[in-house]
């Protein structure tokens, strides 16, 4: 009732511009898919399985308030402000992976040895701001 | 000076070997001071050509010498039993590997000759070039993997018994290989078409590959009577086909950071590799002391300090 009364009698255009500010991003950052297969890097010949691959990948805005949804650090929120109130050339928070999951892999050594390998972080599961 | 070791930069495709003043456009991890790249672990092949620039390099250059069909049928196999389909590690319980090599013999002569008692003696004198194992991969267990092709009707059921000699070739002094290991068993199995048979070497390689042996020379004897023992063992040919001569494999602990190691992470509450080993009585227990009851260590301990 207080906003109301402090925003200006307005046209429901401008109403809608002041709440615009609390609205998620219509593109919030969140984890997208992507598969590949080791073919179509012509790697098929060394790389023995998996036959498919599925490393994901994080894109989106990130939102003003990201505390308690992405797990962010309270220096995000800073970076945000730094960015909005002090100097734009600074970069506003970015979405990236937080955390990953591992991958095997079986492969030919140029000496003809066969390898079986698990590899740390290969595969983005889950997002965040930074 | 690892890097040296084994599989080291020696190994490495020809940019690394290039003038000091190319490294830089080359590859970003070329642009570490010369001194921390000695220092730096040599990156498996994939995190290689993905760090690489020229991926299509990979695919042209490098030439591969093909495997073994069988070989590759049996880590095939193994990626089934330890990946799911899209890769993803499963949690097996116990077994600490990270890693699995299967090395094929880059040379063997193979002796055979018939002996009335011991029945049919295969021999072999092999050579394994252990030039991909990493200075950070650790050995858990190491099997000779003999597989059998044979045109024995599969209904049939065999009994082998074999004795198993391994002599290391020391290929500084030329005197007659020492036995280095030796043991007999029995096996009776189906037998069925590409029969594998896993021998545990394990306590023959472990002070070979501690001390960063590149190559192990062995002479291997394979002796099998085929029938049963209880009866008169018929001195027939027990494998009608080809014994193959035997791949090794290495059941390995890759310590470096890029590798999974799964039972460490903080989730399962393990520190190290060394109480991950003693809690899951892994593959092969290293310390000796398995299971000597607890109170009997504590008193040692108690009287040491």
């Amino acid at each position: 009732n207080e906003n109301l009364k402090a925003a200006p009698a307005s046209s429901p255009y401008n109403l809608s511009e002041y709440f615009k500010q609390f609205v998620f991003p219509q593109n919030e950052c969140e984890l997208h898919n992507f598969r590949l297969s080791f073919s179509q890097l012509k790697w098929d010949k060394w790389i023995i399985a998996p036959h498919r691959y599925s490393p994901q990948y994080c894109h989106g805005d990130c939102p003003r308030a990201v505390g308690h949804r992405y797990g962010s650090p309270v220096h995000t929120m800073v970076q945000n402000l730094i960015y909005e109130k002090l100097d734009p050339s600074v970069p506003k928070p970015s979405c990236v992976p937080a955390e990953y999951s591992p991958l095997s892999v079986l492969t030919i050594e140029p000496d003809g040895s066969i390898v079986y390998k698990e590899y740390e972080d290969m595969i983005a599961t889950k997002c965040t701001c930074r | 000076p690892h890097a040296r070791g084994r599989g080291g930069l020696d190994e490495a495709p020809a940019s690394l070997e290039a003038p000091e003043g190319a490294a830089s456009e080359l590859n970003p991890v070329l642009q570490l001071p010369q001194g921390v790249r000695q220092g730096y672990a040599p990156l498996p092949p994939l995190l290689k050509v993905l760090s690489d620039r020229g991926p299509q390099r990979w695919d042209s250059e490098v030439p591969r010498l093909q495997p073994d069909s069988r070989a590759l049928r049996y880590m095939k196999r193994l990626y089934k039993m330890s990946a799911t389909k899209e890769g993803i590690p499963k949690a097996h319980k116990g077994n600490l590997y990270n890693t699995v090599r299967l090395l094929t013999p880059c040379l063997e002569c193979r002796h055979r000759h018939r002996d009335l008692v011991k029945g049919d003696v295969h021999s072999v004198d092999l050579l394994f070039n252990l030039d991909r194992v990493t200075a950070l991969e650790h050995l858990l267990k190491s099997v000779l993997l003999y597989s059998f092709d044979t045109s024995v009707p599969t209904s049939s059921s065999i009994t082998f018994i074999c004795h198993l000699s391994i002599k290391e070739h020391d290929s500084a002094s030329q005197v007659c290989p020492s036995i280095s290991h030796s043991l007999a068993f029995s096996l009776h199995f189906e037998v069925r078409k590409r029969k594998w048979v896993e021998i545990d070497v394990t306590s023959f390689l472990q002070p070979l590959i501690a001390t960063n042996r590149r190559n192990i020379h062995m002479a291997v004897n394979f002796t099998c009577l085929m029938g049963d023992p209880q009866r008169s063992t018929k001195l027939e040919d027990p494998v009608n086909g080809t014994l193959v001569p035997p791949s090794l494999l290495l059941y390995l602990n890759d310590t470096s950071e890029q590798a999974y190691h799964g039972w460490n992470s903080l989730k399962h509450g393990m520190k190290s590799p060394v109480q991950a080993r003693q809690r899951n009585s892994p593959l092969v227990d290293l310390t000796g002391d398995k299971g000597k009851g607890n109170s009997q260590g504590k008193r040692a301990s108690r009287q040491r300090r």
